[in-house]
């Protein structure tokens, strides 16, 4: 099965 | 005191359009370099940059860096009361909770202003790493637009397949399967007809097809789309807007479990 990432564990809160 | 005009409105509602289906409301961010915004959508899965430079304007003013939070649905109304060849001046006082946007038929014959109040928005800035891609395919947009749509039928998920041949578009579901294989174009006429691809290793990812449904909306702002991809980092899709800048779009792959 797949899962959708979130962008949040990408990018750093600034 | 902030202050912009653009002589061909018609740039503000392709924007608007691009934008209203992800976001319900958004901070545009000005200052004198020009007009910035950076938002999430509501799932916290894609995300929308969009930049437009000062020197793109007709005139532009602005004193003091402004926040502007903004309800897109009540921006959608007031554009559309603007004629696609109107002058469009946009007006704020620095703390206003206010802005005015004023459209000048062509002949100034006719001049009409709307207030609109800001609303306070919670800003949630994200950093963006510079990143190498493995891939950057630039494309017509239109046929960006097709594909995306065409795909959407298929299944939920497009799965994106680039390698120094070609970009092959794919999804499958109940009614069947679809492949879509775009070759780099060997020479065009038009530039913004070619399908060229860079690339540093071949990279195979997936993703929601709704989003990328949603970002074809800002097809109408460049013939051409750029998409760059990485294993396991998100893809970006990006639309230049002539001489102002260009809006990205982020998106987080689907990943197994």
């Amino acid at each position: 099965a797949l899962r959708q990432c979130l962008l949040t564990g990408f990018f750093m809160n600034i | 005191m902030f202050e912009a005009r653009l002589v061909q409105c018609s740039m503000l509602k392709k924007v608007l359009e691009a934008i209203k289906e992800l976001l319900n409301e958004a901070t545009f961010d000005c200052s004198d370099a020009g007009i910035q915004l950076q938002a999430m959508d509501n799932s916290h899965v894609s995300l929308v940059s969009l930049n437009l430079r000062s020197d793109g304007f007709d005139k532009y003013r602005c004193d003091r860096n402004l926040s502007m939070g903004i309800n897109l649905a009540s921006m959608t109304k007031i554009m559309k009361c603007a004629g696609n060849d109107d002058v469009l001046t946009i007006k704020a006082q620095d703390n206003a909770d206010n802005v005015m946007f004023m459209f000048e038929s062509q002949n100034q014959e006719k001049v009409s202003d709307y207030d609109m109040k800001l609303i306070n928005l919670d800003q949630e800035h994200l950093g963006i790493p510079e990143t190498d891609y493995s891939c950057i395919i630039k494309m017509p947009s239109g046929e960006f637009a097709r594909i995306c749509r065409d795909l959407s039928q298929f299944g939920e998920s497009v799965v994106i397949s680039c390698t120094k041949e070609g970009v092959k578009f794919s999804a499958a579901g109940d009614v069947g399967a679809a492949n879509i294989k775009l070759a780099q174009t060997a020479n065009v006429d038009k530039e913004e007809e070619a399908v060229t691809i860079e690339m540093q290793e071949p990279v195979t990812l997936t993703f929601a097809c709704r989003y990328l449904n949603s970002f074809t909306k800002a097809t109408a702002l460049s013939p051409q789309v750029q998409l760059s991809m990485s294993a396991d980092v998100p893809l970006v899709v990006e639309y230049k807007i002539g001489d102002f800048g260009h809006i990205r779009y982020y998106l987080a792959p689907k990943i197994e479990e």
